[in-house]
């Protein structure tokens, strides 16, 4: 009933083709997708992951829920029944290319186009559009932060270079890990469902055999695409930091340098473990340099490393920062270690100021659990904004949202980054734990003191 | 990248459709529903989810779950499925007669 829409004040008024009946093919499903997924969602039951339903009843059964994750993994091949003008159909009989599995670079560009619920109003709901990026790769299954719903299971996810490649199908549209919403849709890669139609065609009869010729034809390879565009080089910076039983995100600011959050690594001169994957997979021990202390409304962490991570571009600090500007986040939250850093697109939503100095950024890119830390990039400019330090939390209702993110602002810990670098000195970090009070009352989120009225 | 976006966004409206399932004997059964991406228009090849397929699976969800399994042919699922694509129209469509005279009867009671 929630789904009942007002009388609409104007119908997209696009006259939609007649539903033309179908057969189904073939059952498809991706075995290296239900590897990847039953690797990093496997232990689904101790992780209390949940993904959108595909049934009508939202308040299934258990034996439900274990059926859809069975489906979760399975697409389907259908051949439409000819309508009364197909001989006069024209165009070319190919509708799309396919992307190369590891075409399209972690952070690159894409739209989602789904139709959500499904059949219902198909007028006003079909083929609706999300952008985002693929935020998340794990062979052929893919991550995107392109918002999608429930019924877009099965839409197409495109790149934008070149337009219109199909990169993935929406596998789940939605998910929830320890009864946090994660704002990520799940895909499956589109390259290996069209192989495997393709060689299960194969063993149909004759006249189904056929219709593999029809298939779409995978646009290049890897190595030879012309549209690769090598994977963001701010991206290498991000790292993924363990101390003792806590772990979150962190970036690598100089060779033997990282900072995270205090939450993450609390303890000064505690061992941290810091991993790394690009340009290569590599762990390297270190130290807690420098922890904020806990009244200090900077959640800042500095770590020395005993080796110098090789080969990562260390980032640029930005000067300024512009609301509204496209921003990324790179961290390793939801996934952990599982899975590589996670990059997710947002635009920078506001510049908390006090006395004219930033203190608080916020974005609007999907933060998770162990991104802390995690570093906030301009995807323009390639320069480091700030690093992630929480998310939103509604203690009422216990809701949390991923969308609505504070980070430290790269300004506020330059000059002590600097000053370090130079000296070996502590001494600009330390001045972080003796922020006026102003700046506490933003980070506890309140409003803003007012002067004392006079009572006369 | 606007014009990227632009070129994309029209790529993926012109390949994107809504695919749903029903039992012919039982429509009051209710239908199940998805996305799916059109691969070729003529053949009509359509891929969509394999969830909306599960009421309709003779030897139930256990046939997805054998780790071995790459496809199932159309045949897994019962006699009675019913499948019907539905799609916007390509320039092309829209050009041409298939809807010609028709206007209104696809549209969809809510």
């Amino acid at each position: 009933a929630g789904l009942e829409p007002s009388p609409p004040a104007r119908l997209r008024g696009r006259p939609l083709q007649c539903p033309r009946p179908a057969e189904l093919l073939l059952l498809l499903s991706c075995p290296a997708f239900r590897a990847h997924f039953e690797r990093l969602f496997g232990d689904a039951e101790g992780e209390q992951w949940r993904f959108a339903s595909v049934a009508p009843d939202d308040e299934g059964s258990e034996d439900d829920e274990e059926d859809q994750l069975r489906a979760l993994g399975w697409f389907a091949l259908l051949r439409v029944q000819p309508g009364p003008g197909a001989a006069a159909e024209r165009g070319p009989a190919v509708a799309v290319a396919v992307a190369s599995p590891g075409a399209v670079p972690k952070g690159a560009p894409l739209l989602a186009c789904g139709s959500p619920f499904g059949a219902f109003c198909p007028d006003i709901f079909l083929n609706t559009l999300s952008r985002g990026v693929l935020s998340n790769a794990a062979g052929p299954l893919l991550l995107t932060d392109a918002r999608c719903l429930p019924g877009s299971e099965g839409g197409g996810v495109f790149a934008a270079r070149p337009a219109g490649t199909l990169v993935a199908l929406v596998a789940a549209p939605l998910c929830w890990k320890a009864r946090e919403w994660v704002g990520l849709t799940l895909l499956c890669a589109a390259a290996p469902l069209i192989r495997a139609a393709r060689a299960a065609l194969g063993r149909l009869r004759p006249s189904e055999a056929a219709l593999a010729a029809f298939l779409p034809p995978e646009l290049g390879t890897p190595r030879a695409l012309p549209f690769r565009s090598p994977e963001p080089s701010w991206a290498a910076a991000a790292v993924l930091v363990e101390c003792g039983a806590v772990w979150g995100s962190g970036v690598a600011v100089a060779p033997r340098l990282v900072l995270t959050c205090r939450h993450v690594a609390p303890r000064e001169a505690s061992r941290v473990l810091v991993r790394c994957d690009a340009p290569k997979t590599v762990a390297v021990w270190g130290r807690v340099l420098f922890a904020t202390q806990e009244t200090s409304p900077y959640d800042v962490a500095v770590v020395s490393l005993e080796e110098a991570l090789d080969g990562i571009a260390m980032p640029v600090p930005t000067e300024r920062f512009s609301e509204g500007e496209a921003v990324s986040v790179v961290a390793y939250g939801v996934f952990g270690q599982a899975c590589g850093p996670s990059v997710t697109s947002g635009i920078l939503s506001a510049v908390v100021q006090v006395d004219d100095t930033p203190v608080m950024l916020q974005t609007t890119c999907a933060v998770h659990g162990g991104s802390s830390g995690g570093p906030l990039f301009s995807p323009r400019s390639g320069r480091l904004l700030g690093i992630v330090a929480s998310n939103t939390r509604d203690n009422t209702t216990g809701a949390t949202y991923p969308h609505l993110n504070f980070s430290i602002p790269i300004t506020l810990l330059q000059p002590a980054l600097q000053r370090y670098g130079e000296t070996g000195d502590l001494g600009g970090f330390r001045e972080l734990d003796h922020a006026a009070e102003p700046v506490r009352v933003v980070w506890r989120l309140q409003r803003p003191l007012e002067p004392p009225r006079s009572k006369l | 990248m606007g014009r990227q976006w632009g070129l994309a966004m029209r790529a993926a409206e012109q390949v994107g459709c809504v695919v749903s399932a029903s039992r012919a004997k039982q429509p009051e059964a209710g239908s199940w529903s998805c996305s799916g991406v059109i691969l070729s228009r003529n053949p009509g090849l359509v891929l969509c989810h394999g969830g909306i397929f599960l009421p309709f699976l003779r030897a139930g969800s256990e046939a997805l779950a054998a780790a071995e399994a790459v496809f199932l042919p159309g045949d897994s699922c019962g006699d009675d499925l019913r499948l019907h694509v539905q799609w916007a129209p390509t320039a092309a469509d829209s050009n041409g007669r298939a809807d010609e005279g028709r206007p209104g009867l696809c549209t969809p009671q809510c």
